[in-house]
Formats: C-alpha cells, sequence, structure tokens
C-alpha cells in the first residue's frame, strides 16, 4: 500500500507573506532548521514558495522582500496523492519539496525529498 | 537488493575551498542549481560542507568567506554502503546530502535525499 501526501506530510506548516523581509526568512531557517517557506497573501492564498537556495542565490543583491525572489507558480501535492506520484512530481520539476493542499486549496501541510527519503530506510 | 551509494550517487562533485567567498558560492548554487558544496583544502581533503542554507542564514550578517559558515565536521558515505543506511544516517543528523568517500577518504561523489526520493518512484 503506497502512502498517500497527507500520510507522511508535516502538518505544521511555517508561513510568510510576501512583503516580509528575506532577513525575516533567513531568520526563520535558521531557527526551524528546513528550506522550504510557503508564502501566502492576507487571505492565506499561497501566492508563492521561498526556500534557502532563493536566499543563498540572492545574496550580494539588493533585493529585499520576499516579493523580490519568490517562486510565484507552486508546484502542489494534493493530501491524497499517492507519494511514488509526488517523488516523480519533484524529479520532473527539480525541486525538494511540495506544499500540500486540499481539494479547495487550502495549504495542509509540507512534503519534501527528505521526508519521503525517510521511507526508504523505514520498509526495511 | 538494496543499492550502494556508489550506484546512487552524483560523481562529478563540485567543491570549493574554505578561502572562497560566499558570493562565489552562492553564484555556483544559482548555476548548478543544487544545495549542497564539500569544502576541501589545497591538498584536495574533505575540510567542511556548506549548504544554502548555511548562505542564507548569513544573510545580514558581515560574514565573507566560506571558512565563516561551513560546517568543519562532515558526516559522510562509503562508496559501498546501502542506502538504506545513508537515509537512516541522513534522519538521524538532520542533513539532507552527504559526500561520498572511498577507503581513502577521498570524495568520489555526493548523495542526496533528493537522489534517495527518486527510488521510491522508480521501484513502482
Ligand atoms: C530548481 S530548485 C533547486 C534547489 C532546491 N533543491 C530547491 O528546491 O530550492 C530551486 C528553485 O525551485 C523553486 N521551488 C522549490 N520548490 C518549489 C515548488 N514546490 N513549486 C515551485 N517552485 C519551487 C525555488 O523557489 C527555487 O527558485
Ligand atoms: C541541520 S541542516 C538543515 C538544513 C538542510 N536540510 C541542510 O542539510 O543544509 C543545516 C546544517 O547542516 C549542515 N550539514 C549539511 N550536510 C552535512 C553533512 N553531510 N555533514 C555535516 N554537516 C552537514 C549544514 O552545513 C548546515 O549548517
Amino acid at each position: 500500500v503506497v502512502p498517500l501526501a497527507k500520510d507522511i506530510m508535516t502538518k505544521k506548516v511555517v508561513i510568510a507573506t510576501p512583503r516580509d523581509s528575506i532577513a525575516s526568512a533567513a531568520r526563520i531557517f535558521a531557527e526551524k532548521n528546513f528550506d522550504h517557506l510557503p508564502i501566502v497573501d492576507q487571505n492565506g492564498k499561497l501566492v508563492g514558495i521561498v526556500t534557502s537556495w532563493d536566499i543563498a542565490v540572492a545574496v550580494g543583491t539588493k533585493k529585499r522582500r520576499l516579493s523580490d525572489v519568490l517562486t510565484p507558480k507552486v508546484i502542489t501535492a494534493r493530501e491524497d496523492e499517492p507519494i511514488d506520484e509526488v517523488a516523480r512530481k519533484l524529479e520532473r520539476h527539480g525541486i525538494s519539496g511540495v506544499p500540500v493542499v486540499d481539494a479547495e486549496g487550502q495549504l495542509k501541510g509540507i512534503l519534501t525529498t527528505d521526508d519521503i527519503s525517510m521511507l526508504v530506510w523505514r520498509r526495511r
């Protein structure tokens, strides 16, 4: 039985908004020890994603806000998506994580290659 | 049959030295679209690791060189290490990748949770 995204995802999602500063996102990454930050608007709607990679490549530029570095077209997974499909999607897009959404597009969790990689050793 | 690290790892490893600037590492990450940079001394010996996370959390600080941000005690995998053990090691240390070394400690490749995650969908 293939696990679904909702079985493996982290349910407590830390988010930020486009007006937040790059420095504030850097502090979140430092504190939480993770790399993926979904970006939402004031209605809580998913409008982008920022990873530590986006912040790293902004070094030496004059960029200040998350709106300057976020990726707007976010690739997501559905809660009931089998994780082998999620893994394929991650590889196809060259990304390491996806926000997980329900049928209404509401943010429910986050799922990364770190989470999927854990399944490889737990099965043995 | 469980794959070994050498079967899955990326063999072309991009490296940097402690005296290189953070800005140069940021350019490498931007160009190569990856997150892990093993750091070697002038003899090619592994002396540290820098990830996009290290660069992201250095934002807003006065740090300039990779020596200022690298992690010195590098967790590695051996070429003939089964990848379920590598996956367990990654989870235990809360990291996303390991340089792969041979019996002499020579750098042979790099292996990340992105690589391990791919195995989950390829088996189906
Ligand atoms: C091509 S990836 C490679 C580096 C790294 N593994 C990562 O995922 O950030 C870097 C870019 O992918 C974007 N990205 C990461 N996850 C994404 C997702 N779920 N949807 C859309 N873009 C995403 C990031 O914002 C970043 O600009
Ligand atoms: C705790 S991890 C969490 C964030 C991210 N997933 C990563 O691996 O960078 C961040 C720290 O782990 C360190 N790190 C990553 N891979 C490592 C490895 N193979 N050996 C030792 N430290 C490592 C990085 O240098 C960084 O300081």
